[in-house]
Formats: C-alpha cells, structure tokens, sequence
C-alpha cells in the first residue's frame, strides 16, 4: 500500500504542465522582473 | 518558550500600580514581551478585514497583560466591535460608544472567570501603510496615558505582514504635550505619499518600544501539531498573486512620489537662487530622493521574493522527472 | 356614496365568508375613492387597495391583484399601521412570485420573515416562501448569498426536507431527483407550471444548479456526459450552459465541433498550481506518517 502512495504520488507530478499555466508563469515572471528594472 | 512568565503575582502588580514609576520618567517603558496568543489573535482579526479586491478596513482591540519594571508583558488580546460605516478610511479607527461599553463589560466580566489580567493597552490596524502613530492615534494614546496609564499602543499592519512573510507590528508610547524630544530620526518608514503628513507632523510625539515574543510549552505543542498545515501552506503559497492589490498600490505611491521629488527638483533649477539656499535645496532634494530610492527597493525586493518562491517552487514541483 | 359604501362592504363580507373572491373584489372596486365629496384618509385607501389585491390572489388572478397592489405605491409610507404594512409587503411577495421573480419574491418574504418574527406561525411560513422561492430563483452569485443568509439562520433548519435541498444548494453539490421529488409538497400550483422549454419551473431551477455545481466540480466535459448527469439530453444541457454562460450566471466557454464544455475556474491556473502543490505536500506527509508508523 506505502508504494501505491509513493506511486501516486510520482503521478501527481509534475503538478501543473499545461500551456495556459507556463503562459501564466511566464506573465508572472516578466512582470516582475519589469518591478524590479524599474526599481533600479 | 516562557512558563513562568505566566505566573499571575496580584501584590508585585499592586505594588508596582502604587509606586507609577512611569509618572517619573517619560521613556521608562523599553519593552513589550508579547504572547504568541495574543500576536496571533491580533494578526488573524486586523487580517480579516483584508480582502482581495476590497479596500482593507481598520480594526481595533483591547490588550491584557502586566508590568514586569521596563517591560509591559501582554498576555492576552481581545477584538473591539467597531460599528459598520464606521469612518475606517483614514489613518485612525473611531471605537463608537458601543465599543467602549464592550470594553468596560468586558474587563469586569473576565474577573468573573478568574482572568486576573488588566487592560494594558489598545491595538489597531493600518492595513497598507505602516506601523506609526496618527495625528489621531496619538491623542487617543495620550488620553489613555493620561488617565489609564500604564497604557501601550500596538499598530499592526496585516497587509505588509503577507508581502514581508512576517507580522508588521510596532508599540508606541506617546510623551506628554509640549514634551521636547529630541530623538534621533526613527528608522526610515515607507509611508505612503496621502499618509505621509500625517506620520511627518507627529513622529515626535512618541517613541517605539523593543518587542519580543514568548509562548508556553503548550503553545509550543499546539503550534507544532500545526507544523504540517503551516510548511503545506507556505510551500503552497504565492504572495505575488495574494499580494497583488498591495504592490500596485506600492508601485502607484513610489510613482506619486518621484512626480513630487521630480517636480520639487524642476522647481528649484529655474527660480533664481543664491548658494546657500541651493545647498539646503540639494539636501532636501537628496532626501526626497532618497526616501524614494528606499521605497522602491523595499517594493522590489519584496516582489523579488515573491518571484524567487515562484521559480523555487517550480523547481520542485514541476521539474520534469528524472 | 355613505350608504352606497357601506352596503358594499357588508356584501363584500357576505361574499368572502362564501370565499367568492371574485364577486367580494368586484364589490369593493364599485366603490368610489377618489370622489371630490368624500375625504377619506390615505391608511383607509391602502387598507382598501391591499384587500383588493389579497382577494384576487386568492383568486389566483395576479395580474388584478398587481394592478391594485400598485395603486397602494403612492400611499405607503414609514408612518403606517404595522399590520397594514405587512399585509401590504405580504401581498408585494406573492404577486412576485406569482409573476416568477423569484429572487424578489424570496427577498420580500425574508424580510417579512423577521419582521413577522414574533408570530412564530406566520414567520415560519414566511421563511418557508422565502427558501422556495430562493431553490426556484435563477442560480448565479446573487441567488449564492441568499442561500448563504437563509443558511445561517438558524431557524430554517427546522424546514426538514427543505432545509437539506438548501444545504446542498448553499453547498454547491450536485442535488439528487429525490432529494428533488421531496420539494414537492411545498410547491405552489404556479410552481408546476410548464415552461416554453418543457421543463417545470422546479426542474428549470435544479438543473441550472446541478450544472453550476458540476463547473466547481469539472475543468472540462463533454455534452453527452453532462446529459447524463442532469439527467436531460445532449442538446439540452448546451442549450442551458449556453444561455447561463451568456447571462454571466457560469464562467466557460463551448468547444461545438468537439461538444465540450471548458468551465472556465475563476480562481485562475495560478492557484489551481497551488492547490496541486498542497495536495501533492499533503501526500508526502501521509507517506511519512505511514513509514512512521511502520517503522517508528
């Protein structure tokens, strides 16, 4: 059964691979690294 | 982790009410040790008027604790009903009557349960812009010092206290009027430009104390069976989407901000000035500056955390497997 | 015109202990208000105007029962009689929910419900009015914190089978045909009616739910599935999700060559990233509390 968990849990990643969501992170990622240029 | 610290001593109390060693001595209270309790009660009711997309409202409550010589102990902490449409807009919160019955029914009513404790202090919250004294925090706390001292004045800012990943929190006791004081400048505040007069005219008024924290051998246990929930919950947070409102806002005030610096500097190049009075200028406009810089730092280095818990937590959990 | 009045309205008495309520509103309509020879003070004219209305909603008649209860709109005001005023808000309600504004209607009753709430009786009714009218009302955010009011006060759940259709609604879950068949016996005959559709009012209502319970549910589903699990066909459950999308009642969108439904989750792929982080945490602990446990 402790394997089935481990198993399972292997399958629950990676957590999220999706378009939308490497979209969304990259947005996230630019806009912050734009805060912080224009910060310095 | 404290134990004895809450050991109740009614006689010392006594004593140490009957000999007002503070009436002597403006600054004699250093320091506030704080229970874990009483932090996290205050943090949890300040943060409930946080909502995203909702303007944050002020919140205000009462604290208990005792005297131990420079420090002020708090043990307790208790939320104050503040009728809604309250004015909370400004940088004060307004205890309606109803409040202040609370506040009396509720002392009498806990030495009732054997809560031995009295009433040291007040908190309210300043959700977005800092932990200081208003014009009108800092009348209220001088009423209280005057006819309820020893009284303590906590401000929390629950809004800050998620984009630093720690409780922003700040205690105040303010000088009696007209009392010169000549303190250092206190450490460099962001506060926001609609704020700032408010923070600049008073800041003399009052001086912050050292705050420590303590918790018993219970708390330690409780706390630590919420050890799963709480390492689940920050490895599963993201304070650049919660906190969004919060830098916008950050970001709109540094841009106020360097338009009013930017503007004092234009003035000053054009009308005709003679040396001197250019020299005071140039340090009065370092100092605008400056204060910007920090401000913008303050905000970029937050969000650099943010982002750096992002791509952290992408590593971990999105790596492709090996 | 004295006489004349005050015949009528011992006929419209004879008539309404015969519960002819038709013959007892015509009677009272014969009678003159606005005549220049008789002053007659505004409570007499709303008491008046409200009978009327009750008669003909007694008489199931709502549209002549509206048309009274809005010559009633200039003479209310803060300084009436209580009763009167409640018989005039009561009247409001029922009209409302005759016409099928549900949302209103429930608000209405509500309120009447705490205003009444000394008569344990009537107040109870009122709240009864209130959370049907709330489970037929239009499923969206604003139906949701009614559902949440109605949910807190504590004296709904002595509804019985009522309150569990409302618990389940307050909580988004997807409601059963027979948790559903169980509302019956509180509906009203105008709550049966067949619609344009073909659907009751009630079954229009659950399956609005049901479907706003299956995009909290559901990233993503087809037609077919989403059929079966209304229990209505294909085309229907389209037409349905089409129309709550275009209300904004439901966030998503249609895919109609694939016959898909994307229900688009508010919350964001931000967040949902968090939530399969958490979960896949909240594994890694159960794991070690597992190994633990086997080999401490």
């Amino acid at each position: 059964a402790l394997l089935r968990m481990i198993l399972s849990l292997c399958h629950k990643l990676p957590a999220m691979d999706s378009e939308k969501f490497n979209l969304s992170y990259q947005n996230e990622y630019h806009d912050t690294l734009l805060i912080s240029y224009l910060g310095t | 982790v404290d134990d004895d610290i809450y050991k109740h001593d009614p006689i010392t109390q006594q004593q140490i009410l009957t000999a007002r060693p503070w009436k002597s001595d403006n600054k004699h209270f250093k320091d506030v040790r704080m229970s874990a309790l009483a932090l996290l009660k205050i943090q949890m009711h300040a943060g409930s008027e946080v909502k995203p997309g909702m303007v944050p409202l002020e919140v205000m409550g009462m604290l208990q604790g005792k005297l131990d010589g420079n420090t002020i102990i708090v043990t307790d902490s208790f939320a104050l009903p503040i009728p809604a449409g309250t004015d909370r807009g400004a940088a004060h919160v307004n205890p309606g009557q109803e409040a202040f019955e609370y506040m009396v029914q509720y002392t009498e009513l806990i030495k009732d349960v054997g809560k031995a404790e009295n009433v040291v202090g007040w908190y309210h919250s300043h959700p977005g812009y800092g932990c200081w004294l208003s014009g009108i925090d800092v009348s209220t706390q001088r009423t209280q010092q005057q006819f309820s001292d020893p009284f303590l004045a906590v401000v929390v800012d629950p809004v800050r206290s998620i984009g630093a990943g720690k409780v922003e929190i700040g205690a105040f006791r303010t000088f009696p009027e007209g009392y010169a004081n000549n303190a250092t400048a206190s450490e460099w505040q962001s506060v926001p430009s609609d704020r700032i007069e408010d923070f600049g005219v008073h800041a003399n008024c009052y001086y912050q104390l050292e705050m420590s924290f303590y918790k018993s051998s219970l708390d330690a246990k409780l706390l630590d069976l919420q050890w799963r929930k709480y390492w689940v919950n920050t490895l599963a947070a993201s304070p650049l989407t919660n906190n969004r409102d919060y830098i916008t806002s950050q970001i709109s005030d540094v841009a106020e901000k360097m338009e009013k610096a930017e503007g004092e500097m234009g003035h000053g190049r054009y009308a005709g000035m003679n040396l001197v009075q250019a020299d005071k200028r140039k340090k009065e406009e370092d100092s605008q500056l400056s204060k910007v810089t920090r401000d913008t730092n303050k905000v970029t280095i937050e969000v650099l955390h943010g982002l750096s818990r992002q791509v952290l937590k992408a590593a971990l959990f999105n790596a492709p497997a090996p | 015109q004295e006489e004349s009045t005050a015949i009528r309205e011992k006929l419209a008495d004879l008539y309404q202990e015969e519960e002819n309520w038709k013959q007892c509103a015509m009677t009272l309509i014969g009678i003159p208000l606005d005549s220049g020879s008789r002053a007659l003070n505004e409570e007499y004219k709303l008491g008046h105007y409200v009978r009327i209305a009750q008669l003909f909603l007694e008489d199931d008649d709502h549209i002549q029962a509206e048309t009274y209860i809005n010559k009633c709109l200039p003479l209310v005001h803060s300084g009436i009689d209580p009763v009167l005023n409640l018989k005039y808000k009561a009247c409001f309600a029922r009209i409302q929910d005759c016409q099928r504004k549900f949302f209103e209607a429930a608000t209405r009753y509500y309120e009447l419900s705490q205003l009444v709430a000394d008569d344990e009786q009537t107040a109870e009714l009122a709240l009864q009015s209130a959370t049907v009218c709330t489970i037929l009302s239009p499923a969206g955010p604003k139906r949701s914190r009614l559902l949440a009011t109605l949910h807190k006060d504590e004296r709904t759940n002595k509804l019985g089978p009522l309150y569990n259709v409302l618990e389940k609604m307050h909580m988004d879950r997807i409601l059963r045909p027979e948790e559903v068949n169980q509302l019956r016996e509180y509906l009203k005959p105008h709550h049966e009616a067949i619609l344009a559709d073909g659907q009751t009012v009630l079954e229009r209502a659950v399956t609005q739910h049901n479907l706003l319970a299956a995009s909290n549910l559901y990233y993503n589903i087809t037609f077919g599935e989403l059929g079966a699990l209304l229990g209505i066909s294909a085309e229907k459950a389209e037409q349905i999700a089409s129309r709550m999308i275009a209300e904004e009642r439901m966030q998503g969108s249609i895919d109609q060559i694939e016959s898909l439904i994307q229900f688009q989750n508010v919350s964001g792929v931000m967040t949902q990233w968090d939530e399969q982080i958490s979960s896949a945490c909240s594994f890694v602990s159960r794991i070690c509390d597992e190994v633990i446990k086997k080999h401490p």
